[in-house]
């Protein structure tokens, strides 16, 4: 998974 | 967003709210770490940078201002308008030994070279350990109020349940961050002390002491 996607998370 | 992820956002905006609470209607911040606070403030600044780059929801923008604006109130709070009342001979955990060692792991294990990724990878890291000094300082004086306790347990929750929305995720929307997930079991495991005395004493109506 890349690394921009645990973004959305707090 | 899952059960989970909104139940743990709602554990962490609870403690938050606890907290600041809790010093302003006792007027006082004795028994709070002020050096765990200000890591946490750092966490927020360092791991919210994205407000600036990227927009992803109303929900998400809303509580990472929250976090941050909540978290400089509480420093403000304990250095400043209630500094008389502030713990600070117990307080001792020194915050280098917390910071540095996040630093020099986030420049290694990262998704990206980039500043911001570094950066959010930092924040992640030293969230695992930022509750130390206030862990520290509670084992210092062997005891904790009741609404401390409430404070530590819904902070110590909010990221098992991020542990339990990442399996979620992993299952449902193929998605896996091991940073997150091993930071955050990290952080979950350092807690489990205090789980154990939160559930057999506070919720049995008595203080937190820790057995001498």
């Amino acid at each position: 998974q890349h690394a921009t996607t645990g973004k959305d998370e707090l | 967003m899952n059960i989970f992820r909104l139940t743990g956002d709602l554990a962490h905006l609870t403690a938050i709210i606890i907290l600041l609470l809790k010093i302003w209607k006792t007027r006082s911040c004795s028994g709070i770490s002020g050096k765990s606070q200000i890591l946490f403030t750092v966490v927020y600044i360092t791991r919210y940078l994205d407000l600036f780059t990227n927009y992803i929801s109303a929900y998400n923008t809303l509580m990472k201002i929250i976090f941050v604006v909540s978290s400089l109130a509480t420093v403000f709070l304990i250095y400043f308008k209630f500094k008389a009342t502030y713990d600070r001979n117990h307080d001792t955990f020194r915050m280098e030994f917390l910071i540095i060692p996040s630093i020099i792991l986030a420049l290694l294990i990262r998704h990206e070279f980039t500043v911001m990724e570094v950066l959010w990878t930092f924040s992640i890291y030293l969230e695992a350990v930022a509750i130390l000094p206030q862990l520290f300082l509670v084992s210092k004086t062997g005891e904790a109020e009741t609404i401390t306790s409430h404070y530590l347990f819904a902070l110590g929750s909010y990221r098992g349940l991020y542990l339990l929305n990442w399996i979620w995720r992993y299952y449902f929307e193929n998605f896996l961050d091991w940073i997150s997930i091993v930071a955050g079991f990290v952080q979950t495991v350092l807690y489990c002390d205090f789980f154990y005395l939160y559930v057999t004493r506070v919720l049995h109506g008595r203080k937190l002491r820790l057995p001498a």
